[in-house]
C-alpha cells in the first residue's frame, strides 16, 4: 500500500459515501443516471468475487463489501424510494451498446481463460466506460448540481491516482498489470473534458453548466 | 502473467 493507492481508495469511497448522502438528503436522484449506477453495481459484482475465494486482508474485504452494498443501495433509493425524481427522459445512452464490446474484449484480452480470470477482466474494462451514461446525461442537460460534480470529481481522480500507484510500483516492486493500466488510461482520460470544467468552474463557486 | 492472488487492489 502505497500513498497513491491510499489517496485513490479514499477518493473511491468518498466518491460513493457522497453519492448516497446527496440522494438521502435531498430526497432526490435528479441528474444521476441511474445506468451509470447499474453498470457500476454490475462492476463491483464481477470483480469481487474473489472475496469468496481469496483472502486477501480485512481492509481489502470491508472496502469490496462496502462498495457491493452501496452500489446496490444507490439503485435501491434511485430505482424504488426516490423513483419519482428519477430523471429517465435524460438518461437514454444505450448501455448494451458498452455491455457487449466489452464482453467480447474480455473474452478475447484476459490473463487467463478461467470464469473468475474473465469476470475480472469484464469489470474491469466495464468500470473504463461505466461513467458515459452520466457524462451523457449531464452533457444532453448541459449542467450538473455541485455536489454531483464533486460525487464526478471524486470518482473520476480515484483511477486516476491509481495510475500514480502502478507507475510506483512498477518501480517499487516490478509489479505491473497491463490490463488494469491501459483500462485505468482509458477511463481517466474520459474525465479530461470534466476535470477542466470542475477545476475552471465548480472550484472557482461556479456551478457546472456547458457552453450552449 | 498476474496471478489471481496477486489481485489485491480494489
Amino acid at each position: 500500500m502505497n500513498v497513491f493507492r491510499l489517496a485513490g481508495d479514499i477518493s473511491h469511497l468518498l466518491a460513493i459515501i457522497v453519492l448516497v448522502i446527496k440522494i438521502w438528503k435531498t430526497r432526490s436522484c435528479a441528474g444521476i443516471s441511474g445506468r451509470s449506477q447499474i453498470l457500476f453495481a454490475l462492476v463491483y459484482t464481477t470483480r469481487y468475487l474473489d472475496l469468496f475465494t481469496n483472502f486477501i486482508s480485512a481492509y481489502n474485504s470491508a472496502m469490496k463489501i462496502f462498495f457491493i452494498v452501496a452500489s446496490y443501495a444507490t439503485i435501491f433509493l434511485m430505482y424504488s424510494k426516490f423513483r419519482a425524481t428519477y430523471d429517465h427522459n435524460h438518461d437514454t445512452f444505450r448501455i448494451e451498446f458498452l455491455i457487449v464490446p466489452v464482453s467480447g474484449l474480455a473474452l478475447l484480452v484476459n490473463h487467463d481463460f478461467t470464469p473468475l480470470e474473465i469476470l475480472w477482466t469484464f469489470s474491469i474494462y466495464l468500470e473504463s466506460v461505466a461513467i458515459l451514461p452520466q457524462l451523457f446525461m449531464v452533457s444532453k442537460t448541459g449542467e450538473a448540481e455541485t455536489i454531483t460534480s464533486h460525487y464526478l470529481f471524486a470518482l473520476g481522480s480515484y483511477r486516476t491516482l491509481y495510475l500514480f500507484n502502478w507507475i510506483y510500483r512498477y518501480y517499487a516492486e516490478g509489479f505491473y498489470d497491463l490490463i488494469a493500466i491501459i483500462a485505468g488510461l482509458v477511463q481517466s482520460v474520459l474525465y479530461c473534458d470534466f476535470f477542466y470544467l470542475y477545476i475552471t468552474k465548480v472550484l472557482k463557486g461556479k456551478r457546472l453548466s456547458l457552453p450552449a | 502473467k498476474i496471478k489471481k492472488t496477486e489481485k489485491d487492489e480494489l
